[in-house]
């Protein structure tokens, strides 16, 4: 029996919402791709995996509309979606995408600075997620975000 | 078995630096 049609997985509805050929922001695909991953039993753990794919690709559009895509989901989803941002399995992705060590000497400017804003923002939104505080601390550390 | 009570966090990777 096939899956609903509105069963759309994960995957599809991330690759419609940053589709480099989209002319722009595809607001429809990034709120059902956000209700899907609340819903899913391993949804926040997939979309997680799926995002952090995307915030690395060297597509700067690409990149950046993943970056959307985790803002509004951060803002429109529950604590489990907020766990597994705030684990640093998923922010280690984040920080490959800064840090020099890693992809930060190819990441368009622009994806770099919306990293460090969404993470600085959520130091600010999510204090009781620690292991964002530390990964913000670690790279102000570095140098990596200015004072 | 000492005793103490563990709060075993679910798995998760270090910090990269």
């Amino acid at each position: 029996m096939a899956a609903p049609p509105d069963a759309e997985s994960l995957e599809s509805r991330i690759n419609r919402a940053t589709n480099p050929l989209n002319r722009d922001t595809d607001w429809s695909s990034i709120h059902a791709f956000c209700d899907q991953l609340n819903n899913d039993l391993e949804g926040p753990q997939l979309a997680t995996r799926l995002l952090a794919h995307k915030i690395q690709s060297p597509q700067e559009w690409e990149a950046m509309q993943a970056l959307l895509v985790l803002e509004t989901c951060m803002k429109n989803c529950g604590k489990r979606f907020h766990s597994e941002v705030g684990k640093f399995r998923f922010l280690n992705e984040l920080i490959k995408v800064v840090s020099p060590k890693y992809l930060g000497s190819r990441s368009p400017e622009p994806v770099k600075k919306k990293v460090l804003e969404l993470i600085y923002s959520w130091t600010l939104g999510l204090p009781e997620e620690a292991k964002i505080s530390d990964a913000y601390q670690m790279l102000k550390k570095q140098g990596i975000i200015k004072q | 078995h000492n005793g103490k009570i563990e709060f075993h966090d679910d798995s998760d990777e270090d910090l990269l630096e």
